[in-house]
């Protein structure tokens, strides 16, 4: 969903 | 995932164990500062709004709940256990921890990457995450002497830091379209923070000798 910032972190 | 993100998680992870293994084994919670706790576990909330909204692996989502858990826990025990609630030194925790909050939403609701709920509270959690070390800082240094696991417990929480930092400038180098600049000002700030605690962590370590901060 977020392949481009950071939001797929924790 | 790279490795560095993953060494991030985990030493992130084992700072919260070892926190709730302390807590635990010694029924005690002396040198924790009640409030840091109460902003982590906030962050943690705050973030993880999407956890049912967007999916993005089975990794990310127990993370997640592991970590609004063990939050939740560390200040369930602060505040409701019969026997460790006792150790708590609420006469050091005196940090005005209401004021970051203030804080940091408003800066959330200024700088943000869209104008919904979601992001705004993402926002929010990214920066209160970096202040949020700040009442424990405080505590140790007013308390002097830092018990073993206390300093380890914040040196891990450094360790995620470090370890987070590698992973930007990795997913940077290799991601096409990587943007960061609300995680990455925050996180170098919060990292920051670290650098003094480091110091003196670092010179005890040398030294084999008991973390002692400066009064």
């Amino acid at each position: 969903a977020f392949p481009s910032s950071s939001k797929d972190e924790l | 995932m790279n490795i560095f993100r993953f060494a991030g998680d985990m030493t992130h992870l084992i700072s919260i164990l070892v926190l709730l293994l302390k807590i635990y084994a010694t029924k005690s919670c002396a040198g924790i500062s009640l409030k840091t706790q109460e902003l982590y576990a906030l962050v943690f909330v705050t973030r993880y709004l999407d956890l049912f909204t967007d999916f993005i692996s089975v990794y990310n989502s127990v993370m997640k709940v592991v970590f609004i858990l063990t939050s939740s826990a560390i200040v369930w025990c602060m505040r409701r256990h019969r026997i460790v609630k006792r150790s708590y030194d609420q006469a050091l925790d005196t940090f005005r921890h209401l004021f970051l909050v203030l804080g940091c939403l408003v800066l959330a609701l200024i700088v943000h990457d869209k104008f919904t709920f979601q992001e705004v509270f993402w926002a929010f959690s990214i920066y209160l995450e970096a202040v949020a070390i700040l009442p424990q800082l405080v505590l140790l240094q007013r308390s002097g002497n830092v018990d073993n696991l206390t300093g380890q417990y914040v040196f891990f929480l450094g360790a995620y830091r470090a370890f987070y930092i590698l992973n930007w400038i990795y997913r940077y180098l290799t991601e096409q379209h990587f943007r960061l600049w609300i995680s990455c000002i925050s996180g170098l700030v919060q990292t920051a923070l670290y650098a003094d605690f480091f110091y003196y962590y670092y010179i005890s370590w040398k030294n084999n000798s008991k973390l002692q901060l400066p009064s």
